[in-house]
């Protein structure tokens, strides 16, 4: 199956 | 002291109607420069980007930056009482403001509102300009309905694109089914479908977070899709003469 990834992933704390 | 007048109040309606089922309540940011807003949904699998330009407004002043915390659902209400063709006037007096002020005008009436502010303390995310490797532009009518169709046959759409062009699947319970856009250089340019792709991708989402944005596709007749493997892609929705309206969204990945 395909597991669901969140932004926090890919994208930095600001 | 903060002003901004939309010419074209059914824009911002536009704005607000494309993203309420994606996010609850937002930050929106005022400044010298115009008006943005950034938020996650509440399972942070996506992320909305709204950027105004104050030179898109029919009239724009912002002395010192301000962030107003607002409901989307609260907004909605006040603008439900705005008509389509109603010129739009956000306002505020103080610097650290506890309500936002709305002016509708149309020719035979004029309209004030209120909205109650409300202090959010939001974690902010860096999204880093990125150099995507596939970019396809192509008419958001067209992108809205393959995402409404395939959404239909199974909750996750895949994305691949080539030097051809892109190409929609879906593999569901029931079966499975593909859409290639081909490219065409129509001098139309609504109904252009251009790809660059430096590198192909393959990426798959969860369609229904495409559904739910594509309402913004009352914004604008093209929309854009930015893509590298195994990155968020974001759709884009460039509103013209003022700036844009992006979703980020994370992919799904094969585990």
């Amino acid at each position: 199956g395909y597991m669901q990834t969140i932004l926090q992933g890919y994208f930095s704390q600001a | 002291m903060f002003e901004a007048k939309f010419e074209d109040g059914g824009l911002f309606k536009k704005i607000v109607e494309a993203i309420k089922e994606l996010v609850k309540n937002v930050n929106l940011e005022a400044n010298g420069t115009g008006i943005s807003l950034q938020a996650m949904d509440t399972s942070h699998v996506a992320l909305v980007a709204l950027q105004l330009n104050e030179k898109g407004f029919k009239k724009y002043r912002c002395e010192k930056s301000l962030t107003m915390g607002l409901s989307i659902e609260n907004l909605q209400k006040i603008l439900k009482c705005s008509g389509n063709d109603d010129q739009i006037t956000l306002r505020t007096q103080d610097e650290e403001p506890t309500t936002l002020s709305f002016t509708f005008e149309s020719k035979n009436r004029i309209s004030e509102f209120q909205l109650n502010l409300m202090s959010l303390d939001q974690e902010q995310l860096g999204v880093p300009d990125t150099e995507y490797s596939s970019v396809v532009r192509m008419p958001s009518n067209e992108f809205t309905k393959i995402c409404r169709e395939l959404g239909n046959i199974n909750e996750a759409i895949g994305i691949e694109t080539s030097k051809e062009g892109i190409k929609f699947y879906v593999k569901g319970d029931i079966g499975e089914g593909q859409v290639s856009v081909k490219i065409n250089d129509t001098e139309k340019p609504e109904e252009r479908v251009e790809c660059e792709v430096d590198e192909p991708v393959n990426l798959s989402f969860a369609v229904r977070y495409f559904n739910l944005f594509n309402k913004a596709s009352a914004l604008s007749s093209q929309v854009i899709l930015s893509m590298s493997q195994d990155q968020p892609l974001v759709i884009e929705y460039i509103i013209e003469e003022m700036g844009s309206l992006k979703l980020y969204l994370a992919p799904k990945i094969n585990d």
